[in-house]
């Protein structure tokens, strides 16, 4: 079982 | 800003791939070129586009301005190019539209629309500088088959990346389906060829309507690059002449 990550889990906010 | 496109078809086909992930966003205008990153609507997906300045001939732009642009109406107002006319692109210090000039190559046709902008109040994300575990270079079009086909087994996707090969795996109700590029060089036709660069294996899960949408830059590039590192989010590049780039990025699926 998997779900979806979010993308600004991965890139911060600049 | 004053920008002029020997043929029309490279912002027609790049707006295209992009409107159904991003609905308004900011084209940033200054002196490198014309840039754009959006996220999707629901946080999963980023779209980073560059169209340097020497895609442009010629190409000014005296000030920073972002152009915010709703991409259905460009929609509309690009259809109106045919893909082989001279498009160039102005506008003004503080601007309230967009001016798009159309010039048939062969012909005394001049079409001239002033798109409305918009404020887009858009957050920018730090893409960091990754050094991918793994870069597969593949026809783009293939990379469309495979994930099209395999969308019709399952929403999700397996990607995985060995010295052997690159395996994409979908597991569905009806069953399961692998497809694998081995590594190989066409030396009659580049553009067939199958590259891959690992440092170390790499696997990961991604959502099949995300990747199949990225697909739809397909006609821009023969090639596509996938950069895969292990948790974090792939890369799926499509290069573009003059160091140009449209790149998508997604979010890994993630076990519970």
């Amino acid at each position: 079982k998997t779900k979806q990550s979010g993308i600004t889990s991965f890139f911060g906010k600049s | 800003l004053e920008a002029r496109l020997e043929a029309a078809d490279l912002f027609k086909k790049v707006v295209e791939a992009i409107k159904d992930l991003v609905q308004h966003c900011n084209f940033d205008c200054n002196d490198s070129g014309i840039a754009l990153q959006a996220m999707d609507n629901s946080h999963v997906a980023l779209v980073s586009m560059m169209l340097t300045a020497d895609t442009f001939t010629p190409f000014r732009c005296d000030r920073n301005i972002p152009l915010g642009i709703d991409l259905t109406s460009l929609t509309k107002v690009l259809r109106a190019a045919q893909s082989s006319d001279i498009l160039t692109i102005k506008s003004e210090d503080a601007p309230d539209v967009v001016n798009l000039v159309f010039e048939g190559k062969d012909q005394d046709r001049i079409s001239e629309y002033d798109l409305k902008l918009m404020d887009i109040d858009q957050e920018h994300l730090g893409i960091p500088d990754t050094e991918y575990a793994a870069t597969a270079s593949m026809p783009a079009a293939d990379f469309k088959r495979i994930c099209s086909d395999l969308l019709l087994i399952s929403e999700a996707v397996s990607i995985e990346c060995t010295k052997e090969g690159i395996t994409f795996k979908a597991e569905g109700d009806i069953g399961n389906g692998s497809v694998t590029l081995r590594q190989h060089s066409d030396l009659e036709n580049s553009d067939k060829n199958v590259d891959i660069s690992l440092t170390e294996p790499v696997a990961l899960s991604f959502s099949l309507k995300y990747l199949t949408g990225f697909c739809k830059a397909t006609g821009l590039s023969n090639q596509v690059r996938l950069c895969l590192s292990n948790d974090v989010p792939l890369m799926v590049e499509y290069a573009l002449a003059n160091n140009s780039y449209l790149r998508f990025y997604l979010a890994p699926k993630i076990g519970d």
